[in-house]
């Protein structure tokens, strides 16, 4: 639902006061970025001003603050709110300043709470769908990722319109990160049949063995109920995926979630202090699934359905060479494929040792 | 230590009204002559809620939707006019 704009396409905002848990600069830039995400998308233009009432006040604030009907709850709970477009309080943004605010993914990124409000203060109300930055609940992904959905761009831009058409003005929407770059990374790779499919952020890339030229998709075409960001998938000896975020997976049949997921990893033998999944890959030869967290590695049993006991292990007792946190690995014509960053292993696991390095893109014809 | 459920149930309920009342009220109908009692029970409320978040509509409180009200968010209400 959208609310009626602003009636100019000039819009200013002030940034009132600051977080002590960033420096300044790190907050101007976040709430300029923020601003950003908007204006790339829209007519919108946003100008900075020091001093006076600007249509966009920006300010930190703790359970009562200043004349705000709304107050904050302390740490966690509520993060942040906004009001929409208009006079006085309209516009205006709150930070809670009870919050953990950040330039990354711990605590609670500025940027994305950011520019989140500030759809708010443009007309915007909150989205149901939970690949929208409109979304209420906050969702860390990656800063370097474009974040409006496009349900977040079809609501501003039926409030404001599309950006003038003179490319050489405005920068064109960013897109996914470059695959060829070089400090290229995946969160998660997977074979389905004769494919391999890379993960990253809210993209997928499919490879096949006889196409040189990777398919790029948004995971939300595939699997529109799975959340972006998986940080494991693996396919399993029964002709499925199994995707992983947090303490939650999801089996995958083609296009199809099964019934009853995302379920808890628990149920897969886990302990309940385990939270996430670093890496997984089932061994075609075995029927045993590993699972990579920090720098061990647990046993899983396809056929019987079971974690097996005596696990985890250090990962490098296992797989000599392989000593560094797994991103994400792959197992194909025998040979087991880890990720780590920007780098990858090929492994023998039959000789137990490292056959060479590679680069991580180095599946994609860069 | 070990918690004490009957305390966290406490917890729970005041969490879960407070939720519903904060982003879950109907805004007053600016037409409305005179007061009126908000007629729309914690249910339906709660039903509203688990319908825009995708979860199963049952208005009946399961972790589920216990787990979804924890999870940090916006202070704007998910319904009604944000004015």
């Amino acid at each position: 639902f959208t609310l009626p704009g602003w009636k100019k396409n000039k819009l200013t905002y002030r940034i009132v006061n600051y977080t002590p848990d960033m420096s300044k600069e790190d907050v101007d830039k976040a709430i300029e970025e923020a601003f950003k995400v908007w204006s790339v998308v829209t007519p919108l233009i946003f100008t900075r001003i020091h001093k006076g009432i600007a249509d966009i006040m920006i300010a930190f604030g703790t359970r009562v603050h200043g004349h705000c009907p709304r107050y904050f709850d302390g740490p966690l709970g509520v993060l942040a709110h906004a009001f929409p477009p208009g006079n006085g309080l309209g516009g205006d943004v709150h930070f809670d300043e009870d919050e953990d605010w950040t330039t990354g993914s711990s605590g609670f990124n500025l940027f994305l709470v950011a520019a989140h409000e500030f759809g708010h203060a443009l007309g915007l109300s909150h989205s149901k769908d939970q690949r929208a930055l409109m979304f209420p609940n906050y969702a860390y992904i990656s800063p370097s990722e474009f974040p409006l959905s496009p349900d977040d761009i079809s609501g501003i831009q039926s409030i404001y319109g599309s950006p003038p058409n003179a490319p050489d003005e405005r920068p064109t929407t960013p897109t996914s990160p470059k695959i060829c770059g070089s400090q290229m990374s995946f969160d998660a790779i997977t074979t389905l049949r004769r494919e391999v499919i890379f993960l990253k952020g809210r993209h997928l890339w499919r490879v096949y063995p006889d196409n040189p030229e990777a398919e790029r998709e948004l995971i939300s075409v595939f699997w529109p109920n799975v959340t972006p960001g998986i940080e494991a998938a693996y396919e399993n000896t029964k002709d499925q995926i199994l995707l992983f975020k947090g303490n939650k997976f999801w089996i995958v049949s083609g296009y199809q979630v099964l019934l009853g997921y995302p379920k808890s990893i628990n149920t897969l033998g886990f302990p309940k202090g385990v939270k996430k999944v670093d890496a997984a890959v089932c061994n075609k030869n075995t029927g045993k699934t590993d699972f990579f967290i920090g720098d061990k590695y647990w046993r899983f049993d396809e056929n019987s359905q079971s974690m097996e006991k005596g696990y985890p292990r250090p990962t490098v007792n296992e797989f000599p060479g392989i000593s560094q946190r797994v991103d994400a690995v792959f197992q194909q014509k025998g040979l087991f494929y880890f990720f780590h960053g920007s780098k990858q292993w090929e492994f023998d696991p039959l000789a137990k040792k490292v056959i060479r390095e590679m680069k991580s893109n180095s599946w994609f014809n860069c | 230590l070990p918690t004490h459920p009957e305390k966290d149930n406490e917890g729970d309920a005041k969490l879960v009204q407070n939720y519903l009342n904060k982003f879950y009220a109907v805004e007053p109908d600016p037409n409305q002559l005179g007061w009126k009692i908000n007629s729309e029970s914690g249910s339906e409320k709660l039903q509203k809620m688990q319908q825009f978040f995708g979860l199963k509509v049952t208005g009946k409180l399961d972790n589920e939707t216990l787990e979804m009200m924890k999870k940090p968010r916006c202070g704007v209400p998910d319904v009604g006019l944000y004015g």
